[in-house]
């Protein structure tokens, strides 16, 4: 099984046109690191991004630098797994 | 002990392995109404099953219904498993279901890519494409959901294999698409098809590929619309709703825009829950509240299909 410990997913609210494709530049510079959950689509819908606790500092500067408003949608994604597959062993037992 | 699809917990997450078993007690159990249709392999050579439930006639106007074709959207195929099993409880009380029922089939694939599915629960949770790997490709995987014969290769997917929204090499390269597509052009009759993913509480028509509406496009408006009321109506979770390209975004090769180019008019696509604490990660407490008011959605559009023949 994939770790993702310190994984996170950032909620971000892209302002305009500009910022989003400032998104989508994101997933060319970080080719295979930065996952979209929900995908740079237009202003009025928010950009869900799980970012590997490796790149964590790099994109949350980048988007910083960007005057790109994040919030932390998911402090650490292995807490979510740990607890799903407890709650399917608990169903199975 | 004999498995019983009685004791199967609908308020959980399962294995593959689990679903394929319960399939076969639930199937067992409604023989009456339920038949288990094997429609083709996965690239990994894994069964892809369709529950059929009818109530009997032959060449029955017909609702396909899918989940799972983007295989780490869990909620998806637990919602596929409850509505199976409300199906075939409510038919003989609920009247709308019962009129439905007695007059179309229903379709429904609870597990389109289970090559994803079994590998979200062995090695990677938040895998969303199938698994299929061909030679001189630097990764694994097609987006299911972009490889379809209508719309291929434009905007909004990418001939990247390493990308999450690869199409793939050709239209229907996928085994897991042709087997759907094969199936439903050889039924001929299928009026209504539903694609079932999450999340973003989105209720969506054709066309993804391009800014043009659909000719059917009020129609699908004032359904979706209300079928959103409805869905509200039981948990006061909203949706938003239109067609994917004006939605969302422009995504090409899309099963909704094959449907609808293939004569399926009432052709949707649910983007279930997460309300925007959780993604892909929804708590199995989620799941019973989800599927009851995609229920109520799903009726409203079924019921138009039964009482607008075309």
């Amino acid at each position: 099984q994939m770790n993702f410990t310190g994984d996170q997913v950032l909620r971000i609210l892209a302002k305009n046109e500009k910022q989003l494709s400032l998104l989508r530049d994101l997933e060319s510079l970080k080719p295979q690191k930065v996952d979209f959950w929900r995908g740079p689509a237009r202003p009025s819908l928010p950009v869900d991004m799980r970012v590997p606790f490796s790149e964590l500092k790099d994109v949350k500067a980048y988007l910083e630098s960007h005057g790109l408003v994040y919030s932390i949608m998911i402090k650490d994604i292995q807490v979510l797994l740990n607890e799903e597959r407890e709650a399917m062993a608990k169903s199975r037992r | 002990l004999e498995r019983s699809a009685g004791s199967f917990s609908y308020s959980s997450y399962h294995t593959l392995e689990e679903i394929y078993s319960w399939i076969d007690s639930f199937v067992t159990e409604n023989a009456d109404i339920v038949s288990k249709i094997l429609i083709g392999k996965s690239f990994e050579n894994r069964s892809i099953l369709v529950l059929k439930f009818s109530t009997g006639g032959s060449q029955h106007r017909a609702i396909w219904i899918d989940a799972g074709i983007h295989s780490r959207e869990w909620i998806t195929h637990a919602t596929g498993i409850w509505t199976a099993k409300q199906i075939v409880s409510e038919y003989g009380k609920d009247d709308i279901l019962t009129n439905i029922l007695n007059a179309m089939d229903i379709f429904l694939e609870i597990v389109s890519n289970p090559d994803g599915f079994a590998f979200t629960h062995s090695m990677n949770r938040l895998w969303r494409k199938n698994k299929s790997s061909r030679p001189g490709a630097s990764c694994i995987g097609v987006d299911l959901n972009r490889n379809w014969r209508s719309g291929f290769g434009g905007n909004g997917s990418n001939d990247n294999p390493c990308s999450e929204t690869y199409r793939g090499p050709y239209p229907h390269s996928e085994p897991e698409v042709a087997a759907i597509a094969d199936f439903i052009t050889a039924h001929g009759n299928v009026k209504a098809l539903i694609s079932i993913h999450s999340y973003s509480q989105m209720l969506m028509y054709p066309y993804g590929h391009s800014l043009e509406p659909v000719s059917d496009q009020e129609e699908l408006y004032d359904l979706a619309k209300s079928a959103v009321q409805a869905l509200y109506e039981v948990h006061g979770i909203k949706y938003i709703y239109g067609s994917i390209s004006t939605t969302l975004y422009v995504a090409s090769g899309i099963t909704l825009d094959w449907a609808y180019d293939n004569g399926i008019k009432y052709a949707f696509s649910f983007e279930l829950r997460d309300t925007g604490s959780y993604g892909f990660l929804l708590p199995a407490s989620q799941i019973i509240p989800t599927a009851q008011e995609t229920w109520m959605a799903i009726r409203t559009i079924m019921e138009h299909a039964l009482n607008n023949p075309y």
